[in-house]
């Protein structure tokens, strides 16, 4: 039996918007540490990487591992059903081809259950290994999908490049070209607002404005994200949910052909 | 103009 509870129901929402744009279909792996998901998207160019612990969760059961393959776009259609401020359960019987969502509202007055078919998807597994980023940007998440949303009106491609001093953005397209640049900045009232880089050696790396642009769908669920950047190596941007887990991106940077 | 890298390149498959 899998069962967890969410009172803060909006929170499920928010994760589902974040990674449906990427992915039409995804494993959710239920063990007792929590609740992971990893998927590459269609063309193998970006990967999700999610977790939610079990202790972030109001209530939470799960007496042996189960694997909940879901046609995201189907299981996005249930949960536009829940309000903001509903609770929600995921509940599964152990070797069930359903799951359940129930939402109840804060009142309890109103209880809606929906079953949903699971699907058996052949998972490819990635291993991702421990790496020492060159870079490190801190940095509103607002800010990142802003800079993301204006650079693509320029071009298809953004580099990233990044140095002590600060990050830059910059595109090049038919029309001209765009640089955003961000100073380091910790000296703010608010610690969301920050910007702070932490590096080792400086690093530029290309990167397609489209991936990026739906990274930034997860900017409801933490107001800082990080960028963690080394030559040559996949972009990793990271958002992290408070006293729950994350939700992580991998980009393969585009090369020199 | 540089083209898109592919995942597979940088993470295996386990």
């Amino acid at each position: 039996m899998f069962e967890a509870r969410l009172v803060q129901g909006a929170l499920l929402k928010k994760v589902l918007e974040s990674i449906k744009d990427l992915l039409n279909e995804a494993t959710w792996e239920c063990a007792a540490t929590g609740i992971s998901l990893q998927a590459m998207d269609s063309s193998h160019v970006s990967l999700v990487a999610l977790n939610l612990r079990s202790d972030g969760f109001d209530k939470y059961r799960c007496d042996r591992n189960v694997s909940l393959g879901m046609n995201l776009t189907n299981m996005a259609k249930i949960m536009k059903c829940a309000s903001n401020d509903d609770v929600i359960t995921i509940k599964a019987q152990d070797d069930a081809d359903t799951v359940t969502f129930v939402f109840e509202t804060p009142n309890q007055e109103k209880i809606s259950d929906y079953e949903m078919k699971l699907m058996n998807l052949d998972t490819e597994h990635l291993g991702i290994p421990d790496t020492d980023y060159s870079c490190i940007v801190k940095m509103p998440s607002v800010e990142f999908q802003r800079i993301c949303r204006d650079l693509s009106q320029i071009g298809d491609s953004v580099v990233i490049s990044c140095t002590k001093e600060g990050v830059k953005f910059s595109a090049a397209g038919d029309l001209g070209t765009g640089n955003v640049k961000l100073a380091q900045n910790a000296n703010v009232d608010k610690e969301e607002e920050a910007v702070v880089i932490e590096m080792q050696e400086p690093v530029s790396l290309t990167f397609a404005c489209r991936y990026l642009n739906s990274f930034t769908k997860a900017t409801p669920l933490a107001p800082q994200v990080q960028l963690s950047m080394s030559s040559d190596v996949p972009l990793v941007v990271e958002y992290k949910l408070e006293d729950m887990g994350y939700v992580r991106y991998y980009l393969a940077p585009k090369i020199e052909d | 103009t540089p083209v898109q890298n592919d995942l597979q390149e940088y993470f295996a498959l386990v």
